[in-house]
């Protein structure tokens, strides 16, 4: 069946790198897989498809009635890819772009395509409004957050889980994209395990992987060989055999501030 | 007559510090000043107060009616301190705690004391509900972006622009906080010419304003004779004589990326 996958975690912290280039790797070994972009800087997919992609909100601005292929693209190995976008800000809430893409990719019938893996890529500075649509069942069964060992990014992290336990979901494990911070595996190791859930892979900071992007490439496309582009493909086969999930079990204020002081 | 000065700026980017130890350098100037935190992460004023507040939106869940001394509270050199917090994720908007501690503070009339600078600490990954409340003249008349020279920053202040723009306000300037990225100073001031503003101080990174943090104390308070302290104190003097300011010109995408590029 289709693995159907919402990746989370605060602003800058790597989520679409991740999912490009997860998605990349996946797609290497012949699965099918789809990108959501549910975050409204809408640059999730860019390094698929080579460019920024038009947003399915600014796309219905235009056209009321588009047709699926006005909202979703093939990018590197028909991985197909579509952005949800976001309102101006300062008019309304800045999710509802999730929601307009979410109400049009379903009339559309673009969740009955033949899939493998569908990642939606959701901001996570704020678990709200359309943002927190992703948690929901009927879209996702499962969720990571890509995080650091960042005070900022595990704050982010702790916040995003009681989003998830709040809405009855649950949380598949941390993917650890690292700042090159002190002793940052135990850090978000024993963060993982106070929270109920498991670090399901690392990926290592890198030049080439900015490299690539500056390209509008993954670094799975640009550099096959890599260490950086094996990473991924690891942490692939590891979302691929993970059937773990929980409820987590987010910290109080008071616990997080410790746990981050010892 | 009264200051009144909304903060923005991308999560983690330096706000509350900046607002912490800004108030500070103007409390010992023998001027009154109020700090309201309206970030859900409610830790503006922890360095103000020595400790996390209470914040009005867990407290009206207790006490559907506080008094003025029950949400208010006197920090620092008699630094007023209050702080919004916002509901728990996954329930309903995140800026609803902007929005209740606004309702409250009016009713108890606290916007109503003898005050020289009043500030708000606002969250700026997105500008909607009521996180973009404090860009209303009802509430403050000036606004200051905090950004480093990153990339992410610079895209938060841009879009923090469109939704200033959008809702009919004005830019009084951005506050560099350091994060020595090569070029920092070129960076942010090109960025800040090319969106009609201006830069209207530069705080240097320092591991001391970290050390006082560590202490719940603002550098300003602990170490008094440093170059730290001496930098918010210039700020402090530029933002009062600061009479300028701006409807903001946002780049669009493609110019922001460009802007980037070069
Ligand atoms: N492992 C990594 N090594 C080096 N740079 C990275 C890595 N992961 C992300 N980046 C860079 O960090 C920036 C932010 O990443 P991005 O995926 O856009 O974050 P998000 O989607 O969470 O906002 C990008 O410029 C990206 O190239
Ligand atoms: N100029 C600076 N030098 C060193 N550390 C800083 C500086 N400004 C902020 N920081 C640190 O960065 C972190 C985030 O700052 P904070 O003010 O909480 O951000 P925001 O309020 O924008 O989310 C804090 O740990 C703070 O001590
Ligand atoms: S629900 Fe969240 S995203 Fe929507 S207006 Fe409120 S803060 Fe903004
Ligand atoms: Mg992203
Ligand atoms: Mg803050």
């Amino acid at each position: 069946g289709e693995k159907r996958i919402a990746i989370y975690g605060k602003g800058g912290i790597g989520k679409s790198t991740t999912v490009a280039n997860l998605s990349a790797a996946l797609s290497n070994q012949d699965l099918k897989v789809m990108v959501i972009g549910c975050d409204p800087k809408a640059d999730t997919t860019r390094t698929l498809y080579g460019q920024r992609l038009p947003t399915i909100i600014n796309t219905i601005e235009e056209n009321k009635n588009p047709s699926l292929e006005d909202i979703v693209f093939k990018g590197y190995n028909d991985i197909l890819c579509t952005e949800s976008g976001g309102p101006k800000p300062g008019v309304g809430c800045a999710g509802r772009g999730v929601i307009v893409a979410m109400k049009n990719l379903e009339k559309l019938n673009a969740f009955d395509e033949d899939l493998d893996v569908r990642f939606y890529d959701v901001l996570g500075d704020v678990v709200c409004g359309g943002f927190s649509v992703p948690l929901r069942k009927d879209y996702a069964d499962e969720v990571y957050i890509v995080s650091s060992g960042e005070y900022m990014s595990l704050y982010a992290a702790n916040n995003i889980s009681r989003g998830i336990k709040k809405l009855k979901g649950n949380l598949s494990g941390i993917i650890l994209n690292k700042r090159n911070v002190l002793n940052e595996e135990d850090i978000v190791s024993i963060f993982a395990e106070k929270i109920g859930t498991k670090v399901v892979g690392v990926i290592d900071r890198s030049h080439l992987i900015q490299d690539a992007e500056l390209d509008a490439k993954t670094v799975v496309e640009k550099y096959p060989e890599s260490v950086e582009a094996e990473l991924y493909s690891v942490l692939a086969e590891n979302i691929l055999n993970n059937n773990e999930k929980s409820t987590p079990e987010p910290m109080d204020e008071d616990e997080f501030e410790d746990f981050f002081k010892s």
